[in-house]
């Protein structure tokens, strides 16, 4: 069976930070946490874990906008840690090999 | 995954593609549509997780379209040095990029085969014009092998998986053969939208880890469809 996903609009002329928030918006912000870290506890070592967090401190200083002020922007929206942010955005990187 | 560019007998270029992973009882749940809008219009379009800022399957209207899929290689540590060391670009940020960037076919085919990446992967990109569609196989560094349509030649459709073209899939996960199969038994004056959505609906090319199902054109921007799929 098949079910077609639903359509959201990201406006490229707000800030980066705050584009993606009415998508956000369509979902259950604690499920979605919860979702995040399922994923993250089950893909990515926690030792890893644990050496990435830091690394957020200097997220505009190696990723390239807009995707630093995006990632940002949902954590902020969601409570999350920057660090896990960049875990989720990286899962296919930590697990591709 | 399983990605297909195809060319029609009248030359139009059709592209689909089902995203398989794990963590499908989540991702299916949180599998969006997104248009990105720039002063008004839509810039481009594509499919994505609510969260995960990249996109692995894209269009931008009347120019080209783009998926990827997963080509596994090396170690954890390479893909980490490409990432903190060499400040490489994860792999569906540049889709994204390319998706925003990129005037035309071409000029999409330079960039995503020539930037440097964290991870191996393939990209698959349709265009608009008979003859455009390639699938791309990527090292972290540069292309490992770019692979044209051929349509004059009997090669009117490309099936890439996650194996090397030039390879065998192992007989335990081969989506290819099944694939082309149905590709065939379609033939190039049947195939469409539905037809090719047909084709990625063949087991096992459609399996239980297919979390959608996006069938896209570049000439036809509005016809950009995902399906979520469930087992």
């Amino acid at each position: 069976s098949a079910g077609a996903a639903p359509l959201c609009n990201v406006s490229l002329d707000g800030d980066p930070d705050l584009r993606w928030l009415p998508v956000l918006q369509r979902f259950e912000p604690g499920l979605l946490l919860h979702f995040f870290t399922r994923i993250i506890e089950q893909t990515i070592p926690k030792w890893v874990h644990t050496v990435i967090r830091p690394l957020a401190a200097e997220l505009e200083f190696f990723i390239p906008q807009p995707f630093a002020g995006e990632i940002q922007g949902i954590c902020n929206a969601l409570g999350m840690s920057v660090g896990d942010g960049i875990l989720l955005s990286l899962a296919y990187e930590a697990t591709a090999f | 995954c399983t990605s297909i560019v195809a060319q029609d007998y009248k030359g139009n270029i059709y592209h689909g593609r089902n995203l398989d992973y794990d963590f499908g009882d989540i991702l299916r749940k949180i599998t969006i549509d997104v248009q990105f809008i720039k002063n008004g219009q839509v810039a481009y379009r594509g499919t994505t997780f609510c969260g995960y800022v990249g996109l692995w399957t894209g269009q931008s209207p009347h120019k080209f379209t783009v998926s990827g899929n997963e080509r596994g290689g090396g170690a954890w540590w390479e893909n980490a040095v490409a990432a903190f060391l060499n400040r490489n670009y994860p792999v569906s940020w540049l889709i994204r990029d390319t998706l925003s960037k990129s005037e035309d076919f071409q000029s999409a085919v330079f960039k995503l085969a020539g930037t440097p990446i964290i991870a191996d992967v393939y990209y698959i990109v349709g265009g608009t014009v008979p003859k455009e569609g390639v699938v791309i196989t990527r090292n972290r560094e540069g292309p490992a092998d770019i692979w044209p349509l051929d349509p004059l030649d009997g090669g009117w459709f490309h099936v890439e998986t996650n194996y090397d073209h030039w390879t065998s899939p192992p007989p335990f996960d081969d989506r290819r053969t099944p694939a082309i199969r149905a590709l065939n038994a379609t033939g190039q004056h049947n195939i469409n939208f539905d037809t090719l959505f047909q084709v990625l609906s063949v087991k096992p090319v459609l399996n239980n880890y297919t979390i959608y199902t996006t069938v896209m054109s570049a000439a036809f921007p509005d016809k950009y469809t995902t399906w979520i799929r469930t087992p």
